[in-house]
């Protein structure tokens, strides 16, 4: 279901965010993980998607479901790239946008 | 000896051309060695596969497949206004449509698992992308994708931080350990002069590059000259000459089969096709073994416009046809033969700062860099396999700037064409070119970057601010590589194509999916239907049976005896023998008193329910004492002041 939602998010010009994460150590690594990214998201007024595929480490952050005027949304961006710039968790993140891409 | 009853098959000249004889992928002799991609998995990354058509649903992979753009595991195409969405499913066609099944066309690897990703009918970003790359990567063993950036001839693009990471995750870790294969399609943007080094996908290390060839063995108007292309195979050409036949979607205007199929999108799959037939004879093939193979035994051919040149390890490539045309014979027998190349070395140069004006041609710069045999030492690097140059350079018009490097060999490789179209004032920030036209070459020397400005108007001077050189390749020696050559040609009559031949193949590693488990959205959605349907109707239920039983002890139960709380207690003590044993579950809502006042357990209100059956109905009225039976017409919703019992308390 956050999958879903992240997909939405963005087909219905939400924001999203993927971080990569600092990598722990020990036995329950990926749950320690899935909290980190949690406590990302929350920090940053996002909601953690899940995992991206089968990269270890690497998050999905979406905005929070419900109409937005433009300035709010704007505001949430800079909030959001604020706060994961200087997460002292957050080893890399990237906003993303929309790639275009051709059938050959 | 092969024959098929599929209706389309002759006109499948890609497979076998009875016209123009040689002029296909040589695939035939394969087959009849009962080569035909059994065990293998391709996937279509694309718009979705019509995997219920009948030329594709048997061969069809569902644990492979998956909708991102739907988030569900069924990669149906949807139709859309531009009946375009029929991409993927003629992509799978080409791979494994089922031979002998008196439909349509015939796949080059029709023993192989067809499966889908569905990710291009959609908002695509980075993060999908990735996903779609490892998705289930230990089922699917190649991958094939015929698109990528725009082929306008102006665009600088390719996987970004996340596909770039899932790309290399996929090769490590994908098929077990022996990495994932990548099979692209290196573009048409041939009349717009463009050129695929300017696309990230086809000049990555991490995929197998293919271009296209016409019938005739030349190349396409659309196909694009390529310093990183592997090899091509055979595609549509122009109006006069015939495209590829293969599977078709049916819904809209779709009749299930095409003739019309081109571009590098047919030829991706094809060579897609080829490498499962060599996965099935060899399944541990890692994915640099199978681009070694490419190059080893891709063959040139006659064509007068294009540029060969054999390199010093003796290979010849051309930018307009790789290493030249897939033999789908030579791949698999090579595959047969073929014991693992050593471990990936590379070797990474310093940021080379210079700040170096790019002239105006006929003059221009050029920039060294000498590797020794210290610099390889470490990394045990002997010979090359790709070669790659990062840069960033400031022009205010970057089309017009041209890009050459050269390794120690003299080998030229035209890595940056100039495009006329680009005019992007930008230049190139640590923009990564590669060639592949040192393969096999000795990595130690000198490689030159030579940079200079072709445009004709007089503009602001370029600046080449950084470069940086990066080798991939083996510890194998030229002699390892001469070698090699040798071996794969004695194995070119067939002699090892059989059955009693098999190279042992190492185990591969068990890495699990994280997704094993997930339960997808839909499915999460009808279990909590159906879970608070259940709920509802349990409480439902509870509420009838105690309210039911409440108002029928209220009504003649309670007008002699004091009743108790609650809606159960235990069942009478008097019993007979068929109670013996049986589990009452509704038992007496109310007990009642003896009439010298002591309490007991018998119930005269029923304790029967509708629920029960007519046995334990019998039963249950056997245990009421007589006096009370002729108040078993318990008025039903009596007022409360009538359900007072003896006592006065309220029922």
């Amino acid at each position: 279901l956050s999958e879903a939602g992240g997909l939405d998010t963005l087909g219905a010009g939400g924001l999203s965010w993927a971080v990569h994460l600092d990598s722990l150590e020990g036995e329950r690594k990926e749950e320690s993980l899935t909290q980190q990214a949690d406590a990302v998201a929350q920090a940053a007024g996002l909601v953690n998607a899940g995992r991206i595929g089968e990269l270890q480490g690497h998050y999905l952050l979406v905005q929070p479901a419900g109409h937005r005027q433009a300035t709010e949304v704007e505001a949430m961006r800079q909030q959001a790239e604020a706060v994961l710039a200087r997460h002292e968790a957050v080893r890399w993140h990237s906003e993303q946008k929309l790639l275009k891409r051709a059938k050959r | 000896s092969i024959h098929f009853n599929d209706p389309k098959y002759p006109q499948q000249w890609h497979l076998n051309n009875r016209r123009s004889p040689g002029r296909d992928i040589n695939v035939t002799g394969v087959w009849e060695r009962n080569v035909t991609g059994r065990g293998v998995t391709v996937v279509v990354v694309d718009d979705g596969v019509e995997h219920t058509i009948q030329d594709i649903a048997p061969n069809y992979s569902p644990e492979g497949s998956y909708d991102l753009n739907s988030n569900d595991p069924d990669p149906m195409p949807h139709p859309d206004e531009e009946n375009g969405n029929h991409h993927g499913t003629r992509c799978a066609g080409e791979i494994a449509a089922v031979p002998n099944n008196s439909f349509c066309a015939v796949g080059v690897a029709y023993g192989s698992r067809i499966a889908g990703i569905r990710v291009l009918d959609g908002p695509l970003t980075d993060s999908l992308e990735a996903v779609a790359f490892n998705k289930h990567y230990q089922i699917n063993d190649i991958y094939s994708c015929s698109w990528g950036p725009d082929d306008d001839g102006k665009t600088v693009d390719g996987p970004h931080q996340l596909g770039k990471a899932a790309l290399q995750h996929g090769v490590m870790a994908g098929r077990q350990g022996f990495g994932s294969i990548f099979v692209v399609a290196s573009g048409n943007g041939g009349q717009h002069n463009d050129n695929c080094n300017y696309d990230g996908y086809a000049n990555s290390i991490y995929t197998v590059t293919i271009g296209a060839v016409d019938e005739e063995g030349r190349m396409p108007f659309y196909a694009e000259e390529c310093a990183s292309m592997l090899a091509v195979t055979f595609s549509g050409g122009d109006k006069m000459l015939r495209s590829i036949v293969t599977t078709d979607w049916d819904l809209q205007k779709g009749t299930g089969c095409t003739e019309g199929h081109t571009g590098t999108s047919a030829a991706a799959p094809l060579a897609a096709g080829m490498i499962a037939l060599m996965l099935q004879v060899r399944p541990c093939l890692t994915w640099r073994d199978v681009q070694h193979i490419i190059v080893f035994t891709a063959t040139q051919y006659e064509d007068r416009r294009a540029d060969w040149l054999t390199n010093e390890a003796g290979f010849s490539h051309s930018h307009q046809h790789g290493f030249g045309l897939l033999n789908a014979w030579r791949l698999v027998n090579a595959a047969k033969i073929w014991t693992s190349v050593p471990y990936l070395a590379s070797y990474v140069s310093p940021m080379l700062k210079e700040n170096k004006a790019v002239p105006r041609s006929p003059h221009s710069l050029e920039v060294l860099w000498n590797v020794s045999r210290t610099d390889l030492e470490m990394s045990g690097l002997k010979t090359l396999e790709h070669v790659a140059v990062t840069v960033s350079i400031t022009h205010p018009r970057r089309g017009s700037l041209e890009l050459r490097l050269f390794c120690p060999s003299g080998m030229m490789s035209l890595i940056g064409a100039p495009r006329s179209m680009d005019s992007d004032p930008n230049g190139f920030s640590d923009w990564t070119f590669s060639t592949v036209r040192c393969w096999g070459e000795r990595a130690r020397g000198v490689y030159r970057l030579v940079i200079r400005d072709v445009g004709d108007e007089p503009l602001q001077v370029g600046i080449l601010q950084q470069w940086q050189l990066t080798l991939y390749g083996s510890m194998w020696s030229p002699v390892d590589i001469k070698d090699r050559q040798s071996l794969l040609e004695s194995a070119m009559s067939g002699k090892y194509l059989h059955d009693d031949f098999t190279l042992p193949c190492p185990p591969g590693l068990r890495i699990p999916e994280e997704d094993g488990y997930t339960i997808t959205p839909n499915t999460l959605k009808t279990l909590v239907l159906v879970g608070c349907f259940s709920v509802f109707w349990t409480v439902y239920y509870m509420l009838e049976v105690c309210l039911s039983q409440r108002s029928k002890a209220s009504t003649h139960g309670c007008r002699k005896h004091s009743c108790r709380k609650g809606c159960f207690s235990r069942p009478p003590r008097r019993q007979n023998s068929k109670e013996v044993g049986t589990a009452l579950e509704s038992v007496p809502l109310c007990s009642s008193k003896d009439p010298d006042g002591v309490d007991s357990e018998h119930g005269d209100c029923t304790t029967a329910s509708s629920f029960l059956a007519p046995e334990l109905l019998r039963d249950a009225d056997r245990n009421l004492p007589q006096n009370s039976k002729s108040d078993l017409d318990c008025p039903l919703h009596e007022p409360p002041d009538l359900l007072q019992g003896k006592d006065g308390q309220v029922c």
